[in-house]
């Protein structure tokens, strides 16, 4: 269970997870 | 001059010793930043400006892939509001997810990021528009109950003064109790852009450590 709402977008959110900035070039 | 020409040749780019000194990069690491903006600038448009689609296509693979976060990441990146991505804008973006960042800049990031409608608080339904959103993207199924109960419990937990907002202050103050909400705000790439981006060898003649 989520024990926040910010909690579960951050961990969820592909389009915040600005990494595949970086891992799909 | 190597800046000089560098910024005739392609608009929006930016000294790499200006954009270094207000930023925790060094300018090697702005070079290697400019190789990777080159090549996100010119995956469907070479123009030297990143637009959205370029943005979907890096981060996705894909695009057309719409994205709520995607598109309010690229709306805070497009600090001039003239709907693309400038060299600048995007080292300066960036640079909020550094790890030696203040914490506060990624506070303030991510709530600007969280207040959809750009009212100045993080609004009862732009919460639950967003959990809504998140779900739509993944695969979990969970009935709209949970959903609410979840939002009214964060908010019941965030919105101290009882209003049906969260302002910037509560906001603060909510960070600091839950810090794992800020994870998305720390690249740890960035502290080794150089590796993986090494245009400085090519590029710099200057050292950092002569700056």
């Amino acid at each position: 269970a989520f024990f926040n709402a910010f909690e579960f977008i951050s961990s969820m959110s592909s389009g915040f997870d600005l990494s595949s900035l970086f891992e799909n070039q | 001059c190597f800046c000089l020409k560098k910024a005739k040749q392609h608009p929006g780019y930016e000294d790499p010793t200006t954009l270094a000194s207000e930023t925790p990069f060094t300018v090697n690491e702005v070079e290697a930043l400019y190789d990777l903006f080159k090549k996100l600038s010119s995956s469907i448009i070479d123009d030297g400006f990143i637009h959205k689609e370029e943005f979907q296509l890096a981060l996705f693979r894909n695009r057309s892939k719409q994205n709520l976060f995607a598109d309010r990441v690229f709306d805070l990146f497009d600090i001039k509001r003239n709907g693309v991505i400038e060299f600048g804008e995007f080292v300066r973006s960036l640079s909020i997810f550094h790890p030696n960042a203040p914490n506060e800049d990624k506070m303030e990031f991510a709530f600007k990021l969280y207040d959809l409608r750009q009212t100045g608080y993080i609004e009862h339904e732009e919460l639950r528009e967003m959990v809504s959103a998140i779900l739509n993207e993944s695969d979990l199924e969970i009935s709209e109950d949970v959903v609410e109960s979840i939002v009214d419990k964060t908010m019941a937990e965030a919105d101290l003064k009882g209003d049906g907002k969260i302002d910037k202050e509560e906001w603060k103050e909510f960070v600091a109790r839950n810090p794992s909400i800020l994870r998305n705000m720390t690249l740890p790439y960035l502290k080794q852009i150089t590796l993986a981006f090494p245009s400085f060898v090519l590029n710099s003649e200057v050292q950092d450590s002569d700056i």
